[in-house]
């Protein structure tokens, strides 16, 4: 699958969205 | 936004598969009576060494079986049940001496722990968590994760068996619809991924309980089980079953299906579907995968297992002595194949 399909993509999604949502 | 790109891989056509991939180890039966409902593997010490032994459930009793010199299987121990039914084993990784089991008839009302004494005398079986209870599944690093419901919410709730036999709880914030399935992401450690009623996917951080994300998978399959998930490369990759998925399309009877979702945006796309071969009718009743195999009891009484990687069906194991196939579930303790029967015939392959 292409990237471009998926958006952009980050190594560190869990760390990210982990920072991100609420405690 | 939802499976778009799917690729097929070549169906071999059935008359090049055959359950000779498939080696008979040993064989096993249950004489209890009632109706054999599951199969697991666990480590057990006996007699001062840990073995792998298997546990199979019947309706009303869990009984561990240890292999002896002469290739037989010797019932050890036995636990019953008086009022509410077995419906199947919860296996829990890197636990020893310690079997879980949810109970009910047709929604999981009881989680039991099933162990013995310390001087391996006699059965003791502890109750865990009662309700209504969705989904269950045994973690790695000795933890327990479920979901029960009420009316107004959702708790779940991960407990972690302490050594010493006392366990420790941690709730994970509920989403707002009820969670069907759960898998562990490999590759990501502390991430738990789930499976919601409203065709969603949500993930979890362990460590802090906090809910991550809600992705929409597309409504093309309803009640998807999740079997197995992984993170690389930034994406997410799961691997769903589809119990109602349509019998037969163009390509095939698709029974277990490969996505990929990008975590940070929400979005997925089909990567793999894995059908049935050409001329073989059916779809999952139920399955189990493990590394880069999967293997699916199908509506026809058959075993069908396929190579994740290869992306086809490699094996077929059509119903042994003119007994449909009941269950399947890949052993955790070797790289054994347990298939059982509802008469309580347990094959090893």
């Amino acid at each position: 699958c292409s990237q471009a399909d998926l958006g952009p993509i980050s190594i560190n999604w869990f760390e990210e969205l982990s920072s991100e949502a609420p405690p | 936004h939802s499976i778009e790109q799917t690729e097929l891989a070549d169906v071999p056509a059935c008359d090049s598969l055959n359950p000779g991939n498939l080696q008979l180890v040993s064989k096993l039966k249950n004489h209890s009576g009632s109706c054999s409902v599951d199969v697991s593997a666990v480590w057990w010490e006996i007699a001062g060494v840990k073995e792998p032994c298997i546990v199979t459930a019947c309706e009303y009793a869990v009984s561990l079986w240890k292999l002896l010199d002469t290739g037989q299987w010797e019932k050890r121990y036995s636990w019953h049940f008086a009022e509410v039914p077995v419906l199947q084993i919860v296996p829990v990784p890197d636990v020893c001496n310690l079997v879980c089991v949810a109970l009910g008839n047709l929604e999981i009302r009881e989680i039991r722990a099933l162990l013995c004494s310390s001087d391996g005398g006699c059965e003791k079986q502890v109750l865990l968590r009662t309700g209504n209870i969705h989904a269950v599944l045994g973690l790695t690093q000795r933890r327990l994760v479920s979901s029960s419901r009420t009316l107004c919410d959702q708790q779940v709730e991960v407990m972690t068996f302490a050594e010493g036999g006392s366990e420790e709880k941690q709730f994970l914030m509920p989403p707002e619809e009820t969670v069907l399935t759960f898998a562990e992401v490999q590759g990501t450690q502390e991430a738990l991924l789930g499976t919601t009623i409203m065709n969603n996917i949500v993930i979890w951080n362990l460590k802090t309980g906090q809910l991550l994300k809600k992705m929409h998978i597309g409504d093309s399959y309803q009640a998807s089980v999740c079997h197995k998930a992984y993170s690389e490369m930034g994406l997410l990759f799961v691997v769903l079953s589809h119990p109602c998925a349509k019998e037969k399309e163009p390509s095939g009877s698709p029974v277990f299906q490969l996505i990929a979702i990008n975590p940070k945006t929400a979005l997925s796309v089909g990567v793999m579907l894995y059908c049935l071969p050409q001329g073989q009718a059916g779809r999952f009743l139920e399955g189990d995968v493990k590394d880069n195999f999967a293997a699916a009891v199908l509506t026809s009484g058959t075993i069908a297992i396929w190579d994740l990687l290869l992306g086809h069906c490699t094996a077929l194991l059509p119903p042994i002595s003119d007994q449909n196939w009941s269950f399947v579930k890949w052993s955790g303790t070797d790289s054994h194949l347990l298939a059982g029967q509802k008469d309580g015939n347990i094959f090893v392959y």
